[in-house]
């Protein structure tokens, strides 16, 4: 079966991203998580959903609600959070490189 | 629940890159999303909304204020420094991601969903699953699209087809039920003020991040040379609310003073009726209706005649001809009537119910919702294919199913609307109110009687 692949595509895979909080020594039963996407890789951002994060906030969620809040530094959540983010194989590695546009077929290297 | 990724984990059959430490810079949150989604689903609306997100593993918690506390981190995303990892290769084939500015991205332009339901739970399984759908609805920074997502995609991006990959959003709640009915819409906040507001911050913060803002995308357009407006689809200007009394609904301009809608959104003839174009905006004319089918009509339709042109509405072409499992899209002012523009929501045209080889009844998988009722279903190409009666409930259960739902093919009634737009002759009209009753049969979704065996005596 072939696979539909036009640029949005190639771009939302290559893109995108889960995110996993958990507590430091915590199994990942105790973990958040959500999506995320990849706004850089080297050096890596990400941008992904806040919800995973509240659990960990210092003061408690009220401060979100203030009306002119836009953001609220890193150290708002506690040390002991500790943040994973796992992605698909790249176009670059062997095993992620899958030739756009002719399904089926591959071009093995040299 | 329960399932143990007993290999290594695989993405779609391909191993997936180890999970790389990372750092928490910034939470960051749009004031005018929040604004707007107070607007929207706020205030004397929140009893009605819910909202699923993304619960630890596998508890799911039932509690009012950890749903409260759900509610406030909806608009709220996080940007992270990941660590490097030495091994990681320089990606030589990577697109260089782009961003849409706010607003370029038209109502009913397709968009693709990328996220990973169940977020960790499961990734080498649902990482990265894409989901297509169109942009139904625009306020602001919130967006709407019918893209299905699930939660844990909350965070994942959406992008545009046109420019090809631009990040025009991320996903803030995945699924939204209204008085307990699935409404079939994402709620998502656009990209661009997000990425603004964290190029700011950054600027706030420690000097060792402060040089990260020079790696957010850009905006496209200026660089790309793309047009900034794409105006969009221009036949959906055709959808109109429809306001008779204290009821509301969709309706759809087909003559300069000639608006169809349903009977059961204006009932009575010479009431007078409140029509609101898209555009110009807060535009407003006042109309009576001329015509409306009897209750005992299958076909529930009401015309309204209006006091002055609707400038500027283009009047959308009928079709004559119908293609099951064609891309359609329908038009109406559903789950959020006055407080935003009409929505958009795309499917294909299911079904084509005939009788005697004429179509009667036309099915969609669009999402329509209460208050949609009497606004067009369009083909890709803008042809007005129908006018919409209703979505689907089990009666049983009470559920409401809005990916099923039912039009009232167009090729029923223009012959009548054009007899009664060139001469103001209702007899074509209603003729509707003499349907045969196969037809019935078929707008009452009974099955049709068997043929009743002739005696042979």
């Amino acid at each position: 079966m072939g696979r539909q692949c036009g640029p949005d595509m190639r771009v939302a895979e290559q893109a995108g991203c889960v995110v996993r909080a958990s507590r430091a020594g915590q199994t990942e039963a105790g973990s958040w998580s959500c999506s995320g996407v990849i706004l850089s890789r080297s050096p890596g951002l990400v941008l992904c959903h806040g919800g995973i994060f509240f659990p960990f906030m210092r003061a408690g969620s009220g401060v979100l609600t203030a009306a002119a809040t836009a953001f609220l530094p890193g150290d708002s959540c506690s040390d002991d959070l500790r943040v994973h983010v796992q992605w698909g194989p790249t176009a670059s590695s062997p095993e992620g490189r899958v030739k756009w546009g002719r399904p089926g077929l591959s071009t093995p290297q040299c | 629940a329960g399932l143990e990724p007993v290999q290594p984990a695989r993405h779609h059959g391909r191993p997936l890159k180890p999970q790389h430490p990372a750092e928490l810079l910034l939470l960051l949150s749009c004031p005018a999303f929040r604004a707007h989604f107070g607007r929207l689903f706020g205030r004397e609306a929140a009893e009605q909304w819910r909202f699923a997100s993304a619960a630890r593993y596998s508890e799911v918690s039932e509690d009012e204020e950890e749903e409260e506390d759900q509610l406030r981190a909806l608009s709220w995303f996080a940007l992270l420094r990941v660590q490097p990892d030495p091994e990681e290769e320089e990606d030589k084939h990577e697109t260089a991601l782009a961003v849409a500015p706010l607003g370029t991205v038209p109502k009913g332009a397709p968009l693709l969903a990328c996220g990973s339901p169940f977020g960790a739970f499961c990734p080498d399984i649902f990482l990265n699953t894409v989901s297509r759908g169109v942009l139904s609805n625009a306020t602001g920074p919130l967006l709407l699209t019918d893209a299905r997502c699930l939660p844990g995609t909350e965070g994942g991006g959406v992008f545009a087809v046109r420019p090809p990959g631009a990040l025009v959003a991320l996903v803030a709640a995945p699924l939204c039920w209204k008085s307990g009915e699935w409404v079939g819409l994402t709620v998502l906040c656009a990209a661009a003020p997000l990425l603004r507001i964290a190029h700011n911050a950054l600027g706030l913060l420690r000097t060792s991040a402060a040089s990260l803002a020079s790696l957010l995308p850009p905006e496209v357009g200026t660089r790309w040379g793309l047009p900034l407006r794409d105006p969009g689809p221009t036949w959906a200007a055709a959808a109109v609310l429809v306001e008779c009394g204290t009821i509301w609904g969709s309706g759809v301009v087909v003559a300069p003073r000639l608006v169809v809608t349903c009977r059961h959104v204006a009932p009575r003839e010479a009431s007078r009726v409140l029509v609101r174009p898209t555009t110009p905006k807060n535009a407003k004319i006042w109309g009576h209706v001329v015509f409306a089918t009897q209750e005992t009509s299958p076909y529930d339709i009401s015309v309204v005649s209006l006091e002055e042109d609707l400038e500027g509405v283009p009047m959308p072409v009928p079709t004559e001809h119908f293609h099951e499992g064609e891309a359609v899209s329908v038009v109406g002012f559903g789950v959020f009537g006055q407080a935003c523009g009409p929505s958009v929501t795309s499917g294909i045209l299911s079904a084509v119910v005939q009788v005697d080889d004429t179509p009667v009844m036309l099915q969609t998988t669009c999402a329509v919702h209460g208050g949609s009722s009497g606004g067009p279903l369009f083909s890709c190409s803008g042809d007005l294919l129908g006018i919409v009666a209703s979505n689907t409930r089990d009666n049983n259960t009470g559920a409401i199913y809005p990916h099923l739902n039912f039009s009232i093919p167009i090729t029923v009634l223009q012959p009548a609307l054009q007899q009664y737009s060139q001469a103001g002759d209702l007899r074509g009209l209603q003729e509707l109110d003499h349907t045969t009753e196969p037809v019935r049969v078929v707008w009452r979704l009974q099955r049709p009687q068997a043929e009743t065996p002739q005696s042979k005596l």
